[in-house]
């Protein structure tokens, strides 16, 4: 494992702790969207299939345990814990996104790896997991006050992704016949989502005022 | 393999 790849995953696990810490702690998923965090838990059911057939490494299955542990019991917390859910903003987080399922899960089937369940559940996740932030991204645009930890979870998550990118370019050079397009493309399309969002969140940090994307 | 070589991967 290199260093960019480590760096991605421990990303990624900050982004969910940083979620998990405002949700536990605070009792509050203000300015979260539901609807994004139900895409991620199907992202990771689709995706960590192989979790009890397939042993890679004890890291690999206790990461791949943590995000799906993680992400069902988050989604748990807004829909069914009395305080948590009175901080949902219902009314804002208006995207529809069981239109999402649809369309990459039909993508997965026609452009994919090998035509199997496994393989074909494993791309439908990939496609998922690119467009799973817009629901997110929407809210944060109708999101009058930002708050911190909001914001960190969503500069965590696509600085997740953009590090995953750099372990792809440091994979193909030093491994060789590693060349995978359907994560490297999603993975793309991902990171490209968050570009604007970068832009306000450094533009905010560098001028050390509140967080705010424009409508 | 490359089936694991993708698949190690979160």
């Amino acid at each position: 494992m290199n260093i960019f790849r480590l760096a991605g995953d421990m990303t990624h696990l900050a982004s969910v702790l940083v979620l998990l810490l405002k949700i536990h702690t605070i009792k509050s998923c203000a300015g979260i969207s539901l609807k994004t965090q139900e895409l991620f838990a199907i992202v990771f059911a689709s995706r960590y299939l192989d979790i009890f057939t397939d042993f890679i490494s004890l890291y690999n299955t206790l990461m791949k345990l943590i995000f799906l542990g993680s992400s069902f019991s988050i989604v748990w917390y807004i829909r069914r814990h009395k305080l948590v859910r009175r901080s949902y903003d219902k009314d804002q987080d208006t995207f529809r996104h069981y239109f999402l399922l649809l369309p990459c899960f039909i993508l997965a089937l026609l452009i994919n790896e090998k035509f199997t369940f496994k393989e074909v559940m494993w791309t439908f996740s990939l496609y998922l997991e690119a467009v799973a932030i817009l629901p997110q991204l929407v809210l944060l645009q109708r999101t009058k006050n930002i708050d911190n930890l909001t914001g960190q979870y969503v500069f965590l998550l696509g600085a997740y992704r953009g590090l995953y990118i750099l372990n792809w370019i440091y994979r193909y050079f030093t491994e060789p016949h590693y060349v995978h397009w359907i994560p490297w493309i999603s993975g793309l399309v991902q990171t490209l989502l968050y570009a604007d969002f970068f832009y306000y969140y450094f533009e905010s940090w560098k001028n050390n005022k509140k967080l705010q994307l424009p409508a | 393999d490359e089936a694991v070589e993708k698949h190690d991967e979160l």
